[in-house]
């Protein structure tokens, strides 16, 4: 679930 | 994904579930700011690109195809529904909400993480989604009467990001996550829009009072 640049976010 | 984060999405998910409510029963959108609205379909095109590039989790897909879809649906209703449009407040809402285009994207081509059409495009709807507020905070300054479920839209939207800030101090410290500057300023700035909204509305909200923010 986890992105290191934070992509996995919304 | 931790707390912080499910309860931002959460914010952000209820509040355009609220918006559509509002417009859909009540026939009416006055009080919103199809600026705004705009903003926001331009934001989530540019920042969920990344649909076709990457699969992170059903969540993630789920998500991303409601914003896109909600966004464009509220712009929908403003602009072409017979009723609906007759309510928008078309001379109060005078932002001219597409100069603020060029600048983030101009900033997005000159500050990025990496010089890559997704990631500039990435970063382009992070900067625009930090100044979109701001044609919906004039139009609510100029509102009179702002009515319940738009007050509460907008407390909605602005505690999605305020909570994201604690998804990323969050992730920071316990799960050792890379400083991420474009993330956490845009956030920042995005988050302080509201500030005044926000004592605003708490205010109303401890003295049980109607919303209103002074001229």
């Amino acid at each position: 679930d986890d992105d290191e640049d934070g992509h996995d976010e919304l | 994904m931790n707390i912080f984060r499910l309860a931002g999405d959460m914010s952000h998910l209820l509040s355009v579930i609220l918006l559509l409510l509002k417009i859909r029963t009540t026939k009416s959108c006055a009080g919103i700011s199809l600026k705004t609205q705009e903003l926001y379909v331009v934001v989530f095109l540019a920042r969920y690109l990344n649909l076709f590039t990457r699969y992170y989790s059903f969540y993630n897909t789920v998500m991303k195809l409601v914003f896109i879809a909600t966004s464009v649906c509220i712009v929908w209703y403003m602009r072409f529904h017979k009723v609906v449009k007759q309510t928008y407040n078309k001379d109060l809402d005078t932002f001219r909400h597409y100069v603020v285009i060029p600048p983030c994207f101009l900033l997005a081509l000159l500050v990025h993480h990496e010089f890559t059409v997704m990631e500039v495009l990435w970063t382009f709807s992070l900067y625009l989604e930090a100044v979109a507020i701001l044609p919906q905070l004039i139009l609510l300054q100029r509102t009179r009467n702002i009515d319940n479920l738009t007050g509460n839209y907008i407390f909605l939207l602005g505690a999605y990001r305020a909570l994201y800030l604690l998804n990323w101090i969050y992730r920071f410290f316990m799960e050792k996550a890379q400083a991420r500057w474009i993330s956490w300023i845009s956030g920042l700035v995005q988050t302080a829009l509201y500030a005044d909204f926000f004592y605003y509305y708490i205010k109303s909200w401890k003295n049980n009072e109607k919303l209103k923010l002074p001229a």
